[in-house]
């Protein structure tokens, strides 16, 4: 029940080429989805599966072509805006979804800063709770203290997450995406000042000759050893360049810091020029967003658009013809998974991403 | 618009609508 099947249909529904059976497949859909929402309760906030934040961006997706669903979209918003007025998380001691994008604060906040109809005192709570976690100078209130499920990433217990999906740049991506729906915030400025030291700080050269970060803080220990403790040296829209430079590149924007730019495009055009070498990742996972090629066509896309970078819109345009050679791939995965970003939904909403197409979806990986 | 995309995006949201 993530934003996967809103996001999708309303790409068709918005196209005005797309024909009468493609239309009417976006429609039934869209009211499955809603269906589905309308039945089960949200389990967090953030963007990923049952979360807040992801309905409420899928319903911003769904309102922007059907118009009757804007009501919905209205007590979403109000709900939304009123539960984290009310809520507490914890300012250390902290798990995913005290702070992150994909279970936590961050996502909500993603989710309102692209909601043009949100008002700047409505982000409050949730920049307020976010700028705190940042106020020590080795962002300590990030550590991870709540127990980590054994299954999932746990090298993460006890470190710092420097990652886009559950870590600190997603935070600052949230804090960035406030900044430019408020206006000028000395608190978040100062917060993002914090995170960009931070952040130039952990930044590595990879051996293969690119500019990276590792995917918990180094800590005075070498990268080397950090990579090998976890399953994979992974490159991509969750870990490292191209997320992580993504994020210090609009830290740089919104700071005004033409070095902290400087330090994004480095990182991504040294990593296009070395052949954009990612790890080792499963068929499936080599297509989605979180560790595959549509992450890293929606990130060209955005550095070529907002950066001006040509080379990232060089390398764009040969992913998307990979990833169009590989389209009949989808249709057997399809039959299971409606997820964004795992899933061959999010693969389909960078395809159709195309010049002149709606990008408010992209709030929802921490892009625009 | 890309048809031969717009034809795998069909057949997903069929497949999410049934």
């Amino acid at each position: 029940t993530d934003a996967g099947t809103p996001i999708v249909a309303s790409l068709v529904l918005d196209a005005a080429d797309t024909d009468e059976a493609t239309r009417s497949a976006a429609e039934r859909a869209l009211s499955a989805w809603l269906a589905v929402v309308g039945g089960t309760g949200a389990s967090h906030y953030g963007v990923f599966a049952e979360g807040l934040a992801g309905r409420h961006l899928g319903l911003l997706a769904a309102a922007h072509v059907r118009p009757g669903l804007r009501r919905l979209a209205a007590a979403s918003r109000r709900a939304l805006v009123r539960r984290t007025a009310l809520d507490t998380w914890r300012t250390s001691d902290v798990g995913w979804e005290d702070y992150d994008m994909i279970m936590g604060p961050a996502g909500a906040l993603l989710a309102l800063a692209a909601d043009p109809e949100v008002m700047p005192t409505d982000l409050a709570p949730l920049t307020a709770h976010l700028v705190t976690l940042c106020d020590r100078p080795e962002l300590e209130r990030f550590r991870l203290r709540q127990r980590l499920d054994e299954r999932y990433s746990p090298w993460n217990q006890d470190r710092i997450n420097v990652g886009v999906a559950h870590g600190v740049p997603g935070v600052a991506l949230a804090l960035c995406a406030a900044l430019d729906a408020s206006g000028d915030d000395a608190g978040i400025r100062a917060a993002l000042r914090r995170v960009a030291d931070w952040l130039v700080a952990e930044a590595y050269p990879d051996p293969l000759g690119f500019i990276t970060w590792p995917t918990v803080a180094r800590e005075n220990r070498p990268p080397a050893r950090d990579v090998a403790e976890q399953p994979t040296a992974r490159q991509a829209w969750c870990y490292g360049t191209p997320g992580v430079a993504w994020a210090v590149w609009e830290i740089g924007r919104v700071l005004d810091d033409d070095g902290l730019q400087q330090l994004g495009r480095t990182a991504i055009s040294s990593f296009l020029d070395a052949g954009c070498p990612n790890g080792n990742i499963a068929l499936r996972e080599s297509l989605a967003i979180c560790h595959g090629d549509a992450g890293l066509l929606v990130l060209c896309d955005a550095f070529h658009r907002h950066a001006g970078l040509a080379a990232a819109g060089a390398v764009r345009d040969l992913l998307y013809a990979r990833l169009r050679a590989r389209l009949t791939e989808l249709t057997p995965w399809s039959a299971t998974n409606y997820a964004l970003l795992n899933g061959p939904a999010g693969v389909l909403a960078a395809l159709l991403t195309r010049p002149g197409a709606d990008r408010t979806w992209l709030y929802t990986v921490g892009l625009r | 618009t890309d048809p031969q995309v717009v034809a795998a995006a069909r057949a997903h949201l069929m497949a999410a609508a049934a």
